[in-house]
């Protein structure tokens, strides 16, 4: 089986104001795959939370316009995962 | 020939096994190595004892990467056997405490999941077990403890990275750690869980948000234990208990130990608090051991002093 790449992948970072904006998170959830970093699960987000998750870049750009015209802020904490995986090993053997 | 260990890299599967047979080797008097189990792809479980021989004396049980995406936590207990074995007889601190005390370190907890986070897929969470009438693979091993296993939000889909699994202790690995930890329950004090991220220090309950009986003791714990943390490079770190700190959850290992007798469980959720996420680089691991280690000793102490 080739290894998974995550070419494209982002991880971004949201924090609901309030239960209709949990309750649109939890609607992109359901419509997209989403990887829950922070909490772990959907189920565990609540407003005024901190959520990370990862989210293919084809569907980052749905994902973008619903959070757009929700008005909900987000943040991309990492643009390119698979850049981020390689570059964790930034120590050289000793 | 798996390559060289580095205490300052991650470091596979295959490197970890031979480090353990290295340090046992090179510490004899003070590591041995226990096989407790094997996974559900035949991989050992090993644990590594550090203290003297005295089976009697007061212990703390830890464990590391349970979550196979984790890395910094198996780091971590490599990096706590290291240090505390070879400053043993040197450090005042070290030596007190392993004159009276034995750790039991188990340095992956998810050996399959870790396995394949390294080869196939690096955010793998849970372990490798195949799901009765699934195409999707693996039980989330914190989840899989027999403790409010049944209550929600715990889901029954075996995609899902949060499967709590078919039964309680159904997978090999957390039955191998449950049956190790209650055939030392006499000698363990305490139980403490490495995890990334997010820089919290929790203590039960994850399943309900009433508190624990001794929650001021354990708080106390916590509160210092992270401000010992903070003392090195200033990390921030909060705590509290699970549930009203993190989120609920439900069949963990700290609720577990918890329900079962051990009064001081704690799980630690290191660096960072989401610019790398579970891909912390390399070049962050020392610092993160360095500080960590203030707080488990300073636990470790706080255990010999304050339990019977």
């Amino acid at each position: 089986i080739a290894p998974v790449h995550f070419d494209r992948e982002k991880v971004v970072r949201v924090k609901p104001q309030d239960e209709n904006q949990v309750s649109i998170m939890k609607n992109l959830a359901k419509d997209n795959e989403l990887d829950f970093w922070y909490p772990d699960a959907i189920n565990h987000v609540a407003a005024n939370m901190t959520v990370d998750f990862r989210v293919s870049g084809k569907e980052f750009q749905s994902i973008q316009s619903a959070l757009d015209q929700n008005r909900m802020h987000y943040e991309i904490l990492i643009d390119n995962l698979q850049e981020e995986i390689e570059k964790q090993f930034d120590v050289k053997e000793a | 020939i798996p390559g060289r260990h580095s205490y300052a890299k991650y470091n596979n599967w295959d490197k970890i096994v031979a480090w353990t047979e290295k340090m046992v080797d090179k510490h004899p008097e003070m590591v041995s190595r226990i096989k407790i189990g094997s996974t559900f792809e035949d991989n050992p479980l090993y644990i590594l004892k550090i203290g003297k021989k005295d089976e009697r004396r007061k212990s703390v049980f830890m464990d590391c990467g349970i979550h196979a995406q984790e890395w910094i936590s198996p780091a971590f207990c490599q990096w706590f056997v290291y240090q505390a074995a070879k400053s043993y007889g040197k450090n005042k601190i070290m030596t007190k405490i392993l004159d009276r005390m034995n750790f039991y370190v188990l340095p992956v907890f998810n050996v399959d999941g870790y396995i394949w986070s390294w080869t196939q897929d690096r955010m793998w969470k849970k372990n490798r077990s195949k799901n009765h009438n699934s195409k999707c693979v693996g039980t989330d091993l914190n989840r899989n403890f027999n403790v409010s296993w049944h209550s929600s939000p715990n889901t029954d889909d075996p995609c899902q990275d949060t499967y709590r699994g078919p039964a309680p202790e159904s997978e090999k690995e957390t039955k191998a750690v449950a049956d190790f930890i209650r055939s030392h329950l006499k000698s363990i004090r305490a139980y403490i869980s490495f995890h990334s991220y997010s820089q919290m220090l929790l203590f039960p309950y994850g399943y309900t948000l009433k508190l624990p009986p001794n929650h001021e003791d354990l708080t106390k714990v916590a509160r210092i234990g992270t401000d010992v943390l903070s003392t090195r490079y200033e990390t921030q770190y909060i705590y509290g208990p699970i549930a009203s700190t993190a989120y609920p959850t439900s069949g963990s290992s700290l609720d577990w130990a918890y329900s079962l007798g051990i009064k001081h469980t704690f799980a630690f959720e290191l660096r960072d608090k989401g610019r790398f996420g579970f891909l912390l680089p390399e070049s962050r691991i020392k610092s993160t051991c360095k500080e960590t280690m203030l707080a488990v000793k300073f636990i470790a102490k706080y255990i010999l002093r304050h339990t019977s």
